[in-house]
């Protein structure tokens, strides 16, 4: 454990309540993908079946259960109890085209052709691109509120720390995996663009509103 | 291998 990857597993958990509190707050949960947040709740479920196999540290099953329990409590409350407030007709990202290719990827790319490992794998392929069905909702509607911003950014600086993370452990533990490095590069590409939009607009006062 | 892998990672 290295001080990059403990702030970007606090930068995640502070993406995920920063969410939950958003919601719960306002009761609304307006200008949130859904689709993205069930694909967040996949990635958690095959990534830390785990849970169930081996241990690890009590860190890792507490952060663990804690993801897995706030991803499903974020489905929940999305498509039950404040379901009215739900953006449906703007959350139109076609989502199996993410997770049928995932899948295939996941079959033809891994570490050992085991099931744990393959869902192990899928999980790594698809949260490298489960945003972008919120990113495509924000570029559809063209703004997006301050705090869900908020989030998105945590979410970004989750994988840039965990980048470095992995440079670290390199120089110092020889650590090296190939896989979670080249899908979390990909994943911290497609934050670039907001992160740019987050410093220019957003930490300047001003909302998140993308030109016509 | 045939042991599993362990990703300590989150």
């Amino acid at each position: 454990m290295n001080i990059f990857r403990l702030t970007g597993d606090l930068s995640h958990l502070a993406a995920i309540i920063i969410l939950l509190l958003k919601i719960w707050k306002s009761r609304s949960c307006a200008g949130i993908s859904g689709k993205s947040q069930i694909l967040f709740a996949m990635v958690f479920t095959t990534r830390y079946l785990d849970l169930l196999t081996a241990y690890i540290s009590l860190y890792n099953t507490s952060m663990k259960i804690i993801y897995i329990g706030c991803s499903y409590a974020t489905v929940y409350l999305i498509y039950a109890k404040f379901k009215a407030t739900y953006d449906g007709n703007h959350d139109t990202f076609r989502v199996e085209f993410l997770v049928v290719p995932v899948g295939g990827l996941s079959f033809l790319v891994n570490h050992d052709f085991s099931p744990l490992e393959i869902l192990w794998t899928f999980s790594i392929y698809l949260e490298a691109v489960a945003i972008l069905p919120q990113l495509f909702m924000i570029s559809k509607t063209g703004e997006a509120e301050t705090i869900t911003t908020h989030y998105l950014f945590f979410l970004g600086l989750y994988r840039a720390l965990y980048l470095i993370n992995w440079v670290w452990r390199f120089y110092f533990e020889g650590f090296f995996d190939m896989i979670a490095i080249v899908a979390g590069v990909v994943q911290t590409i497609l934050y670039c663009d907001f992160f740019y939009l987050y410093v220019t607009k957003v930490l300047k006062g001003k909302k998140l509103s993308l030109p016509a | 291998g045939t042991e599993p892998l362990n990703h300590d990672e989150l």
